[in-house]
């Protein structure tokens, strides 16, 4: 219960649960890495 | 339990931010080059009370070849390839959305030149290289001996690069002049807020080069500080211009960096690891008549 509580965008995981939102984030380069 | 929202980061709502707070960054100059966005690393939204959210983004941006003073839109500048010698800053930024307007409140940012390996490019030298210099002055003669009754002065060295070719050095060096005034042999830059200025870039060696300047009028205002000091200011002055540790070209660095800190409220949102330590107290408002 003390887990902080991640929303992504309708989906509420836990910080804990899987790594879904590793995903998201970084976005897309725009010039070059 | 705190609850934070993850946008997609390349979604609409990061965008916005993002764009923002990129020309919030911009704004911030009145040396060096605009910077344009390459990626959104990471997006942090904190709800508060009373519908108040804080956003907290780190953004990856791209040094353009649009002088800060060039008018053109940030959007409508190149940035500058890799083998040029990119210059990166990464920053986090802090924006408050109050109402459904976004702020930016506080930022922090890094900027670093590529260390790539590039046999044969123009490799960045430092703002106060001696041989540049000269060259700098060697190319704004070149310009003078064209421009009729009108004398200009260097108002400021963006970039110089140097190039191993068989002639030798090759330089290129890029830099903002202004109209002058002159007494005997000796011109400053004026003072005149109508003068015109220009963004010049030179290519070659001293004997020979190539130059091309960019002619432009800056809208300039008036400001009048607590002491009646009259100086002009361009439109939508910078609200801070905090430059700390050895930053301008008289310590030799390579480029102009972008404004490491800036954090009046002490946001905590901004992470440990930066180049800046210290909290700057930031200046106050002037006055804009």
């Amino acid at each position: 219960p003390a887990a902080p509580i991640i929303t992504l965008g309708h989906v509420t995981i836990s910080e804990t649960g899987p790594a879904l939102s590793r995903s998201v984030c970084p976005g897309r380069i725009r010039f070059f890495d | 339990q705190v609850n934070v929202l993850r946008p997609l980061c390349d979604s609409p709502e990061a965008e916005e931010a993002a764009l923002l707070a990129r020309d919030y960054l911009n704004a911030q100059h009145t040396h060096g080059y605009k910077y344009e966005l390459n990626r959104i690393e990471d997006i942090k939204i904190f709800p508060g009370l009373n519908g108040t959210d804080t956003y907290v983004l780190e953004v990856d941006l791209l040094e353009t070849d649009c002088h800060v003073l060039d008018p053109t839109p940030v959007a409508n500048c190149t940035v500058r390839p890799k083998m040029m010698t990119a210059v990166e800053g990464d920053c986090d930024v802090v924006l408050k959305k109050v109402g459904g307007v976004l702020t930016v409140t506080a930022f922090k940012c890094k900027t670093e030149e590529s260390t790539e390996d590039c046999v044969g490019c123009f490799n960045l030298l430092p703002l106060n290289d001696t041989a540049a210099l000269d060259f700098v002055h060697t190319s704004l003669a070149t310009f003078n001996n064209n421009t009729g009754n009108v004398t200009y002065a260097i108002l400021e060295v963006g970039r110089i690069s140097s190039q191993v070719v068989s002639g030798g050095h090759q330089y290129l060096a890029e830099y903002v002049v202004t109209e002058a005034n002159c007494t005997d042999d000796v011109c400053m830059p004026t003072s005149d807020p109508l003068a015109e200025r220009g963004i010049c870039t030179a290519k070659g060696f001293t004997r020979s080069h190539v130059l091309q300047c960019k002619m432009f009028h800056i809208p300039m205002v008036p400001v009048v500080d607590a002491n009646s000091t009259v100086a002009a200011v361009p439109v939508s002055p910078p609200a801070v211009h905090i430059h700390t540790g050895s930053m301008s070209h008289k310590h030799g660095l390579k480029h102009h960096k972008l404004t490491p800190l800036h954090n009046p409220d002490l946001s905590g949102h901004l992470s440990e690891s930066s180049e800046s330590a210290e909290i700057v107290p930031v200046a106050s408002a002037v006055a804009v008549d």
